[in-house]
């Protein structure tokens, strides 16, 4: 049989001419996160831990919408949430609302290991998070400025955007979307 | 958003996501992500870590489907993924998966999708567009 890992960094309509600068930190964030993931499976870490750890990267790379570089709300703050699933027990653990947590999905392991329950959101969430004591940072450490931009596109679009597609801006005439470069709007 | 799957050389399978959401979403909105069967799913024959549009992706009940249809019809992971992603409306959907026999499979109905899978018989792939 042989283990195997896939790891994703959103979907959406990235543009063809995402121009390097923005493609390439991608592809190599995308790199090292499979390689440390491929490690952990060749130490015979198990799945949990493997998955878990890959998405922990992923979510200090400031150029995916998790963690670091999460999208912003209407009022520009951070709401992240995540979750994390044992196949063979079917134990999982859910969170969201999260605005101050460093890694959701860590926080979401320890409401399936450390609770009755399966999902904690908002207020509840987070003092969780603080009796867990996890890592916390102030709600600006998520905040990108390329995210800044993108939440002001989105406003002028009166838009809310799934990952990476591109606002077509109401007061412009009509742009492909392949024209507008990456967006990684969420 | 970002997730990861991953299968070891027993057969065990774990699945996880994490995301920001949407850009503009309103205060309090929640997605796919942590919806098990939506966003995110395993069970003893796959795991699947979706994105997109959450609110197809819930509505669809991605995750669950996909495995569903491996645990009572059968399917591949393959069929099975291609099946819920083909049916999703287009451009909301894309996912990432593995299978307790290691098959590995990365589809989406949007223009692309940041992805990277490996396995053990040293196949590996890092891609955005088809």
């Amino acid at each position: 049989m042989g283990w195997a890992i896939a790891l994703h960094g959103g979907a959406g309509d990235i543009p063809l001419s995402l121009p390097p600068e923005r493609r390439l930190p991608r592809e190599e964030t995308l790199r090292r996160c499979l390689r440390i993931g491929v490690a952990a499976l060749k130490a015979n870490r198990p799945p949990l831990d493997v998955v878990e750890l890959v998405v922990r990267e992923l979510e200090n790379c400031p150029h995916f919408n998790a963690g670091r570089g999460s999208v912003l709300t209407t009022n520009a703050t951070v709401e992240m949430e995540a979750c994390i699933m044992d196949g063979n027990t079917k134990r999982c653990g859910a969170v969201s609302g999260l605005s101050t947590v460093v890694n959701a999905i860590s926080l979401a392991r320890l409401v399936m290991e450390k609770t009755p329950h399966i999902y904690l959101a908002f207020d509840g969430a987070e003092s969780f998070a603080r009796e867990q004591g996890v890592e916390t940072r102030d709600a600006s450490h998520f905040i990108t400025p390329e995210n800044i931009e993108r939440l002001t596109q989105a406003k002028a679009a009166n838009k809310v955007q799934i990952d990476y597609t591109q606002p077509v801006l109401e007061k412009t005439p009509q742009v492909s979307s392949s024209n507008i470069g990456d967006s990684q709007i969420g | 958003t970002v997730g990861c799957v991953a299968v070891d050389g027993n057969g065990n399978l774990a699945a996880a996501t994490s995301t920001g959401g949407l850009v503009n979403k309103m205060i309090g909105r929640i997605g796919d992500t942590p919806i098990v069967g939506a966003g995110t799913y395993a069970n003893y024959l796959c795991a699947i870590s979706a994105t997109g549009k959450g609110e197809a992706i819930i509505r669809a009940t991605v995750g669950r489907d996909v495995a569903a249809l491996m645990e009572y019809k059968g399917l591949s992971l393959k069929d099975a993924a291609d099946c819920v992603v083909e049916n999703s409306p287009k451009g909301t959907t894309g996912l990432v998966a593995v299978s307790v026999t290691g098959e590995v499979v990365m589809a989406f109905n949007t223009s692309g999708m940041f992805r990277a899978c490996a396995k053990e018989d040293g196949t590996s792939e890092i891609a955005i567009w088809d």
